[in-house]
């Protein structure tokens, strides 16, 4: 027996969910971080964050269409993990790099916190 | 797929959705 494996399809599938993104086709919540706004999709979100994950899973709060995060969540932070969320690239500039660890923490997203904590030991004089 | 025979696609595997029509 043999299978073909289309090795690029995973990533093939996040560009063409960037693009819907995007465009706001078929995104179906609002992430409001103080007063910016984030369009996105559910089932991006909780695939790669745990907080996501339990609210979304949540039977009363999954058709929320709107979800407010603390107000201590740096948008610019929350921006660059979204942008990671769909691409797999995370943008770690040295002066969001506590913002950015911060807000991944709080997204439980423990992968991107651990990456951080290298990030700011290699960058430790 | 243990035991099985794959064979790598390195092409695309979808259609690209359009940054804007």
């Amino acid at each position: 027996d043999s299978c073909i494996q289309f090795t690029r399809h995973a990533s093939d599938v996040l560009l063409n969910l960037n693009r819907l993104r995007s465009r706001d086709i078929l995104t179906d919540v609002t992430i409001l971080v103080n007063r910016q706004q984030f369009r996105a999709h559910k089932t991006v979100l909780m695939a790669c964050s745990g907080l996501f994950y339990s609210i979304f899973t949540d039977s009363l709060k999954c058709s929320l269409n709107a979800i407010s995060l603390d107000p201590k969540v740096d948008p610019d932070g929350f921006a660059i993990l979204l942008e990671f969320m769909y691409t797999s690239r995370l943008s770690l500039k040295e002066s969001l790099i506590m913002a950015i660890m911060n807000t991944a923490i709080y997204l439980q997203m423990d992968h991107v916190v651990d990456t951080c904590h290298r990030f700011i030991k290699s960058s430790d004089p | 797929y243990e035991g099985v025979n794959t064979i790598k696609e390195m092409g695309r595997s979808i259609h690209e959705i359009p940054r804007q029509d």
